[in-house]
């Protein structure tokens, strides 16, 4: 199938995901459009923890799950 | 399931709540239902338990808001953020605050069901934070399940009682 770029309302809505709930802390740039960065990490993290498959990148299966609802607490600085 | 940092959690088994206001969604019969319902899965399995007041500051504050509510944590409008709650601690902490942006419901798969998201909440106000089991009530994302027939999910039974120890009268 072909892969659809995300979209820039799809990079907003990670930045503010991630900011939210995932501590990303960068704050420049456009998304998901250079080299290793803070925000693929935070990606990265994210879909461990959703139990999605790890890309770092902003693909559907986890655009998708940013756009459910969901509670309002982050979902780091979490210990055991 | 995963707790808060420093183990967070109630320094007494006998918590008040108090619920400050209503949503329009539902009749307050049905909220206070909701709200007690949710409180008590989690006393089934814990040595907690929960007295409600009517004045006054309750451990446990419940209100309905949206958008900038008070806190530093202003809610987002319908769907995306349902509620948020507070880790057990003075003041702010162990509140519990639901969205009014969204659509809170009763008994109908239409909208949000209180009485999950409430719960969901309380885990929180007693010092659970996420837990990455898709299967648990902690799951931070939200996920319809029958509440005349729910059970507190393992993952989640452990987490309280890993907090707070079994409930002595089982």
């Amino acid at each position: 199938l072909p892969i659809s770029p995300p979209t820039e309302e799809d990079e907003a809505l990670a930045e503010t995901y991630l900011k939210k709930f995932f501590n990303l802390t960068e704050e420049t740039g456009p998304m998901f459009r250079r080299g290793p960065s803070q925000r693929s990490r935070k990606v990265s993290e994210m879909q461990r923890f959703f139990g999605l498959k790890v890309t770092g990148t902003l693909d559907a299966e986890t655009v998708k799950m940013m756009k459910k609802p969901r509670c309002g607490l982050p979902d780091v600085q979490l210990s055991r | 399931f995963t707790t808060f940092d420093n183990l967070n959690k109630w320094p007494t088994n006998q918590l008040t709540y108090r619920i400050e206001n209503y949503t329009p969604d539902m009749s307050v019969a049905e909220v206070d239902n909701s709200i007690e319902r949710a409180l008590q899965v989690w006393a089934k399995v814990s040595p907690l338990r929960f007295t409600r007041i009517y004045r006054g500051t309750a451990d446990i504050m419940i209100s309905f808001g949206n958008r900038n509510h008070g806190d530093f944590y202003p809610f987002d409008g319908p769907d995306g953020t349902l509620a948020h709650a507070f880790s057990p601690g003075a003041d702010i902490g162990g509140d519990a605050h639901f969205d009014d942006d969204e659509y809170f419901t009763f008994s109908s798969t239409r909208g949000y069901n209180l009485f999950l998201v409430a719960a969901h909440e309380f885990g929180h106000s007693l010092g659970l934070s996420h837990s990455n089991d898709p299967g648990a009530l902690m799951f931070p994302v939200y996920s319809y399940t029958e509440p005349s027939t729910f059970s507190l999910p393992r993952d989640d039974v452990t987490g309280i009682q890993y907090i707070y120890g079994p409930n002595p009268d089982v």
